[in-house]
């Protein structure tokens, strides 16, 4: 989202308001091998004759990392430096001498971050903005999805998004679409692939962009969509390039594993009103959803722990329709019981297993939907991460959705992550019933479990997660790592997994030389971009390593996240940006972070100031001798 | 490169780095009374990175020489080669040597480093770093460990060859860096006052891969005000 606000009234001349003109906007996307690199530049002159505020304000995705901002006010660039978070917050404090301001970066939306930066300049001077955000797009439902919020609040002279795409795997499928796109303008968007390319631009004309013929407001404004998919001839993709390796894998024409649902459900009073109808709605929709082979039941949760049945059940036509039955006279009493719930679900999957009531070849996953903290039974949150590890011991996935931002959000991602799931936040609107639904139907067809893929041990290091408890339909499972074998001319991988019927094996193979040649005549499109998703996705595993670890394991978490992201200038939740504005018209320095979901809310991120550990452990050499060399 | 200059009587280390362009030939030791001298010839990358500013040099090429043996020792990563007088001596890192010889020893550890002693004076360890041959940036390059450098004489000079007897410093001021685990300290040494920054320099000679962390304090600016003079001063014509 690129959006630019300019306060008072309009110049006669419809490009220019309040004496500000952004005559370029330009939206830069380079992705290779799904790993996006995006440039954002904006370029804006002060046409009045006294100094003016320019804002320049940016919403990207939450799972980006931002890695660069510069400032270019008349030929001198101001940059952002990107900084461990306790230091930069230090030398902001220190720059501005002001006490707390709001950071530069906002969780504004679902989906989206806003970063927003404004400076004043002089009479007829120019100023550009360049942001740089690089993130892994994720396959789901069978594709790559790439937004780009487009949102100038008034007409740009030359606007423009590029967007290359480059997949050795070769594109099979490319498509691009906006929420703001009429008719006249769909024409715009100029879309071709072919090969191992992809490209899509969109250019509008001052014209082109006004809401009516004679109008000076823009009807840009909206979600810029670009989805594609990769030629999918063999199930495994693994590239070797400037010594890192990663490999892509999403087999296709799987069988469905048979699976098995617990939901457990939070009836609570605090669910009364419009959460416990949408949570009936998105039930009922997902009841339609459920395969015949699946199993099923349902455990809610107030003060008391209730079964809709007491052992799970097959998901035939008479037992679904007695299941909507059920979901209808849904209604909310009591407290949070949570750990109760989750026991009972727990206990409901251990003993259907031991009595033979689903297949041994199945797969199960527990789904929770809460909106409050536990106060029933075991309601310290510490000893119900502690419960409910020991009870599920990795057996089955453990998926969060924590409803409404009274939630804590900490302790269920915490929870999930700790037992192979994931935590996922559910917006109170008027579409969270499509929100839960949705989420269901991303893990409702799993095609493989308990993924291993392996890599000769004396060729890899620094591998990424390796080890997956699903692999569901219309995803992909990443791995990346680096080469320490100096002799390399090959990789093999070797991927075992559970299937429907039975144990598959898959067995990938990447030739360095044909590979690294074939990326090397591509390197405009983004050279080391392998070295960059293996740092991306390690700092993204330890970072969420992290939420569930403590002691000393954290701390060694912390210290190699930090590493990375200071060694590859991402803004993680442990660095910031410090953007240095020019000392004039009272600029003030500003600060760059990257807001985590379990602070996520509508209001500004607002720092801490803490000091910096003046002890430091100044321990000597082991052995004598003076040296030359390199690392 | 990175250099490390150990100091044994304050039980730590001093560090610093030298920048200068691939192609140049570096002093770092001349003793004229044993007549040994060792040269360094830096590389860079193979081609620089499209995003990197700064190029990292290191030493594609070491010569060590004695002149009163009339001895030459050139070391590159591909091979090893022994000039001894009139005869001429070929080694390659695949080899496994045990060289003895009058006022000689020379070990090739394969693939790994190589170790030269000369006479009973100190003697060189040369560690061989391999990167993976297909990448595309980098290469080869070496790394000079020198033991028993007080058996060299007073007169010692060159990059490393001037800290082989005692220097004094003192640090004060220890105070946070920009970095929390890296502090900064003021130096005082040769009569100057430095700004110095606690960190970490690689010692690979175990462990060619990962190296061992040995803890000094950091010298900017090519060792400014801790060298006699300044780098550049260092640079000679060729290797011997």
């Amino acid at each position: 989202l690129v959006q630019f606000r300019n306060i008072k009234k309009r110049n006669a001349d419809d490009v220019i308001i309040n004496g500000i003109e952004f005559y370029s906007i330009k939206i830069d996307c380079r992705v290779t091998s799904r790993f996006a690199h995006n440039v954002i530049t904006s370029r804006a002159v002060n046409r009045a004759n006294i100094s003016k505020e320019v804002i320049f304000d940016v919403d990207l995705p939450k799972t980006a990392f931002i890695t660069n901002f510069t400032m270019t006010i008349d030929g001198v660039t101001y940059p952002g430096n990107i900084k461990e978070k306790e230091v930069a917050k230090k030398q902001y404090e220190k720059a501005v001498s002001k006490g707390q301001t709001a950071g530069l970066v906002k969780a504004s939306g679902r989906k989206t971050e806003k970063f927003t930066v404004s400076v004043n300049i002089a009479a007829a001077s120019k100023v550009t903005f360049e942001l740089t955000y690089e993130e892994l797009l994720k396959r789901q439902f069978g594709k790559y999805e790439m937004f780009i919020k487009v949102k100038p609040k008034q007409l740009v002279k030359n606007f423009e998004v590029q967007v290359n795409i480059f997949e050795p795997q070769g594109i099979r499928e490319l498509e691009a679409e906006g929420t703001f796109i009429t008719n006249e303008l769909s024409d715009v968007i100029k879309k071709s692939f072919s090969g191992k390319k992809g490209h899509v631009s969109f250019k509008p004309t001052l014209n082109q962009q006004r809401t009516c013929a004679n109008c000076s407001t823009t009807l840009l404004d909206g979600d810029f969509t670009i989805k594609y998919d990769v030629e999918r001839g063999k199930p495994n993709d693994l590239q070797i390039v400037n010594g890192y390796f990663v490999h892509f894998f999403a087999p296709t024409d799987l069988q469905n594993l048979p699976k098995n649902v617990v939901f457990v459900i939070d009836i609570s009073g605090s669910m009364s009103g419009r959460e416990i109808e949408q949570t009936r709605e998105a039930l009922l929709k997902i009841l339609d959803d459920i395969k015949g082979d699946d199993y099923f039941n349902f455990i809610l949760f107030g003060s008391v722990v209730y079964t809709w049945k007491d052992t799970l059940v097959k998901a035939t036509a008479e037992n679904l329709e007695e299941a909507r039955k059920f979901v209808r006279a849904i209604h909310t009493e009591g407290a949070t019981n949570l750990h109760g719930g989750l026991m009972r679900g727990i206990e409901m999957l251990n003993t259907a297993y031991e009595k033979n009531i689903v297949p041994q070849r199945s797969t199960s996953i527990i789904i929770m939907l809460t909106d409050g903290q536990p106060n029933v039974g075991l309601s310290d949150p510490q000893q119900i991460q502690e419960s409910v590890k020991k009870a599920i011991q990795e057996k089955y996935p453990l998926y969060n959705l924590g409803f409404g931002y009274g939630v804590d959000y900490n302790f269920l991602e915490k929870l999930a992550l700790e037992n192979k799931g994931l935590a996922r936040r559910i917006y109170p609107d008027s579409d969270s019933a499509i929100q839960l639904q949705g989420f269901y139907d991303e893990v409702s067809n799993p095609m493989l479990s308990d993924v291993e893929l392996n890599y000769p041990e004396n060729s890899v290091s620094d591998l990424t997660n390796n080890n997956f408890k699903h692999f569901y339909d219309g995803s992909e499972i990443v791995v990346a790592g680096r080469i320490v074998d100096n002799d390399l001319n090959s990789l093999t991988a070797d991927v075992k997994a559970q299937g429907a019927d039975n144990d598959v094996t898959f067995i990938a193979q990447g030739d360095v030389k044909e590979i690294t040649e074939a990326l090397q005549e591509q390197e405009y499109i983004f050279g080391d971009y392998t070295e960059r998703l293996w740092a991306y996705l390690t700092i993204q595993q330890l970072l969420e390593k992290r939420i569930a670890a403590t002691g000393d394991e954290k701390e060694n978490l912390t210290a190699k996240a930090l590493e990375l992201s200071l060694k590859y200038k991402f803004v993680t939740p442990l660095t910031s940006m410090i953007v240095t504005k020019p000392e004039d018209y009272d600029n003030q320095a500003g600060l760059a972070d990257k807001p985590i979901e379990a602070e996520a809310r509508s209001a500004p991120v607002t720092h801490q100031v803490s000091s910096v550990s003046s002890s430091y452990r100044l321990s000597a050499p082991p052995t004598w001798y003076t040296s030359v060399d390199g690392d | 490169p990175h250099f490390i200059i150990s100091v044994p009587q304050k039980e730590d280390a001093l560090c610093f780095n030298i920048n200068e362009n691939p192609g140049a030939v570096l002093n770092l030791i001349k003793d004229p009374v044993t007549g040994i001298t060792v040269n360094g010839q830096l590389i860079g990358a193979r081609r620089t990175s499209n995003e990197a500013k700064i190029q990292n040099t290191y030493f594609g090429k070491l010569g060590i020489a004695n002149k009163h043996l009339d001895l030459k020792l050139t070391v590159t990563p591909e091979k090893i080669t022994l000039q001894n007088g009139n005869e001429k001596s070929v080694f390659n890192w695949l080899d496994s040597i045990n060289l003895q010889q009058e006022g000689l020893t020379l070990i090739i550890n394969k693939e790994k480093n190589l170790v030269l002693s000369l006479g009973g004076g100190a003697s060189f360890v040369v560690v061989l770093h391999q990167v993976w041959k297909k990448h595309p940036l980098h290469q080869d390059f070496l790394g000079l460990y020198v033991m028993d450098s007080h058996k060299l004489s007073e007169q010692t000079h060159g990059l490393l060859g001037q800290f082989f007897h005692p220097i004094d410093f003192n640090i004060v001021e220890i105070h946070p860096g920009s970095d929390p685990k890296k502090p900064d300290a003021t130096m005082i040494v040769k009569n100057n006052e430095l700004t110095v920054t606690r960190g970490w320099q690689k010692d690979y000679r175990k462990d060619t891969k990962h190296g061992l962390d040995i803890p000094c304090w950091f010298v900017h600016n090519s060792g400014a005000g801790l060298i006699d003079g300044v780098h550049t001063d260092y640079i000679v014509s060729s290797i011997f």
